[in-house]
C-alpha cells in the first residue's frame, strides 16, 4: 500500500512540476507529504511559486493563480491515470482572458489522445474548440440544443447588441 | 473508444427526448446561465454511477425526471442513453457500439418512490456491470476525468489529508 | 431583540422579491424562516423560482443562477442599511455576458446614491464604470496602477492578439 | 462623503509608494490574474479594521509586508492611508479630508514580531476610534458593503442558521 502510494506520488509530482511551470510560464510548483516517513498519518500541500514571486502557501495566492495551480494538480492526475474522455465544467471561471486561453491550449494539445468536453462561458477559451454546442432554453426552462454552434454567432460584450447605454 | 452521443429522455431540465451528437476530439459547450449546460455532464454522471446523488445536484434521484416546468405536469419517467465508439474493441464486449442505458421510474410500490433499471445495449444489467465495463476505459466517477463545475476552487480550499487521499485512491 | 430582527427580515425580504424579480426578468424570490415564531431557533432559507421554471431549492439552481440569488441579496441588504462606498471583487465570475451586464447596470444606477468600486476581468461588466482602472505587474510581482485605463484598450479573446492559433 | 483615494506602501504585492485615486462614482477595476486588485480591498479593509487577517487573505499582519519579491529584500514597514471627501461632514470632524492611517513595523520587542499603528489626519488614534468615526458614513468590516472574491458563492453554501446570522448583525 505504501508502495503503491510512493509510486502515484512521484509520478504525479512530476506531471505536476512540468505542467505548472508550462501553464505559469515558468513558475515552479511541487507536492509535499506533511509526514514523508508515513505519508498516511499527515496531509499533503501544494506549493507554487509564480514567475517572479517568492514562494507561498496556495492560501495567498489570487483566485486565477489558484485556479491555475488547482488545474495543474488535476492535469498532473490525468496524465498518470489516463480515461477515454474528461469533462471541464466551467473550469476557467477564475481565470483571465489570458490564462483562459492558456488552459483551452492545453486541453487542444490533450485532445489529440483522448475526447474533451469543455463547457465555458469565455470565447477565449471557447475558440479553440473542434466543434461548438449551444445549449439554450426559451424563457420556459426547457434544455435545446443546438449542435452545430458557429462561434461568430456568441455576441460577446463589445458586439453592440442593441447597446443598452 | 469515444462517447458519440448522450441521449437524454426527461431528465432534469430536459423535455421528451434530446440528443447530443459529440466528435471525438476536443467540443466546446456554451450557452446561458441556467439553460441545461451541466445537467448535462449530470446525465453522463448518472449514467457512469456517481457515489452519491449529491454529484448530480440531487436531493433524491426523482429530483432527476422533468419536473413539468411552470404550468406543466411532471413526466414519470427519466431515461439516459450513453452511446460509446468500441470499434477499437476497448470494452471487450463485441460490438462496434456500447449503449449504456440508465432508467429511474416513479413507482408507489418501492419505500424510496422510485425503481432504477440498468441496461446494456438494451438487455438488462446491474450497476456493478457498467463500472466494470467502464474501467475499460478508465471512466469512473471517482477520478478526475470529469471536473464539475466549482472543482477545481474545491482541490485548494480542502484540507491537506483529503488532497493526500485523493492521490491514495488513484494508487 | 426579536422586533428589532422582524423590522430587518421583512424590510430585507421586501427588497429581495423587488431586487430578484428586476435582474431575473420576472422571477420570483422570497426569504422564508424556519420557525418564525422563535427565528432564533432555526436558520433562515432563500426560496427563489427563475422566470419560466418551478420553485426549487437554491442548491438545485445552477451555478449562474445562484449568483444572481445571491447578488440580489446582497443588493437588498445594501438598500436596508446604506454606506458611502461599496467593492465587488469579481462577483460575476459565473454570470454569462447578459448576466455580467444586468449586474452591472444595477451597481450603475445605484452608483447615484453611493460609491461603488468593482473588480472584474469582463468587458460586459466594465463598459458601465465612470472610470476604468488597470492593475498589472510586469513579471516581477510587482503591482502598477494605471489610473486612465481606456476600455478599447482591454484585449479581448475576439480581437487577433496575434493569434495563437 | 467618498473614498478620495488609496494610498498604500509596501503593502502586499506594492513595492515602494502607490496610490491609487478614485471618482465619487462607479470605478471599474481590470487586469491580469494576480496583479494585485484584491490587495487594493484588503488595503482598504485593513484599515477599516477587519475581525480576522484571514479577512485580508493572511496567515499574520506580518505577511502584509511586501516580501521583496523572488530576489529582493523584504521591507521593514507597510502603510496604508484612506483619505476621504468630508465635504458633506458626514465624519464629525472639521476638515474637508479625513487621511485614516494604519501602519505595521516589524519588530524584535513583540513576541508577534511586529506593531500595529492608527493615525487620523497625522495625529495617533486607535482602531476604536476609526471604527466610531466609520460608523457615520455606514462603513464597517463586517457588513455586506465589501463583497470579497468568492463571497457571493458563499452566500448560497452557507448553513440556514449562518444566513440568519447575516440578518441578526444589522438589527
Ligand atoms: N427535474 C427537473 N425538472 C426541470 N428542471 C430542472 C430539474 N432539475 C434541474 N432543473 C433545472 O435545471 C437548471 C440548471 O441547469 P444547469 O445547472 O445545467 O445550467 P447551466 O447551463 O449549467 O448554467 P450555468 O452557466 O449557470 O452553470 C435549473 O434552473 C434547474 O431548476
Ligand atoms: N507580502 C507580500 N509581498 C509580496 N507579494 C505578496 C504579498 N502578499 C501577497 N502577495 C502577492 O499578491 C498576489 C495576489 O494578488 P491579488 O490577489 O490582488 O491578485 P488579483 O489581481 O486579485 O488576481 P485575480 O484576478 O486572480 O483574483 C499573489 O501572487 C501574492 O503572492
Ligand atoms: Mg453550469
Ligand atoms: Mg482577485
Amino acid at each position: 500500500k505504501r508502495d503503491g502510494f510512493f509510486r502515484v506520488f512521484s509520478a504525479v509530482n512530476e506531471n505536476f512540476r512540468r505542467v505548472y511551470s508550462e501553464v505559469s510560464g515558468g513558475g515552479d510548483g511541487y507536492l509535499e507529504l506533511e509526514n514523508p516517513d508515513s505519508p498516511f498519518e499527515g496531509g499533503m500541500h501544494i506549493i507554487a511559486r509564480p514567475r517572479g514571486k517568492k514562494v507561498t502557501r496556495i492560501e495567498a495566492l489570487s483566485g486565477g493563480e489558484k485556479g491555475l495551480v488547482a488545474l495543474s494538480f488535476i492535469f498532473a492526475i490525468q496524465e498518470y491515470d489516463p480515461s477515454a474522455f474528461y469533462i471541464f465544467d466551467e473550469a476557467d471561471q477564475n481565470l483571465d482572458s489570458l490564462n483562459a486561453e492558456i488552459m483551452a491550449r492545453r486541453i487542444k494539445i490533450s485532445s489529440s489522445r483522448a475526447q474533451f468536453l469543455m463547457v465555458s462561458l469565455r470565447k477565449a477559451a471557447l475558440k479553440y474548440a473542434d466543434d461548438l454546442i449551444g445549449v439554450t432554453s426559451l424563457g420556459d426552462g426547457v434544455t435545446r440544443i443546438i449542435q452545430q454552434l458557429d462561434i461568430d454567432s456568441i455576441v460577446e460584450p463589445d458586439e453592440p447588441e442593441g447597446s443598452v447605454e | 473508444m469515444y462517447l458519440k452521443e448522450v441521449q437524454m429522455e426527461n431528465f432534469k431540465s430536459v423535455k421528451g427526448q434530446v440528443n447530443v451528437r459529440l466528435n471525438s476530439g476536443f467540443t466546446g459547450i456554451t450557452g446561458p446561465n441556467g439553460s441545461g449546460k451541466s445537467n448535462i455532464t449530470d446525465a453522463i454522471l448518472f449514467v457512469i454511477g456517481p457515489k452519491s446523488s449529491k454529484a448530480i445536484r440531487a436531493g433524491n434521484l426523482l429530483d432527476l425526471i422533468w419536473n413539468g416546468g411552470e404550468h406543466g405536469k411532471p413526466a414519470d419517467k427519466c431515461r439516459v442513453t450513453l452511446v460509446f465508439d468500441n470499434t477499437d474493441r476497448t470494452m471487450p464486449i463485441g460490438y462496434d457500439e456500447v449503449h449504456l442505458t440508465r432508467v429511474i421510474k416513479r413507482s408507489k410500490e418501492n419505500k424510496q418512490g422510485y425503481s432504477s433499471y440498468f441496461y446494456i445495449n438494451g438487455n438488462k444489467s446491474t450497476l456493478k456491470e457498467f463500472e466494470e465495463l467502464l474501467s475499460y476505459a478508465g471512466i469512473s466517477s471517482s477520478g478526475y476525468n470529469i471536473v464539475q463545475q466549482g472543482d477545481v476552487t474545491g482541490i485548494v480550499k480542502m484540507g491537506a489529508v483529503e488532497r493526500r487521499r485523493i492521490l491514495e485512491n488513484i494508487a
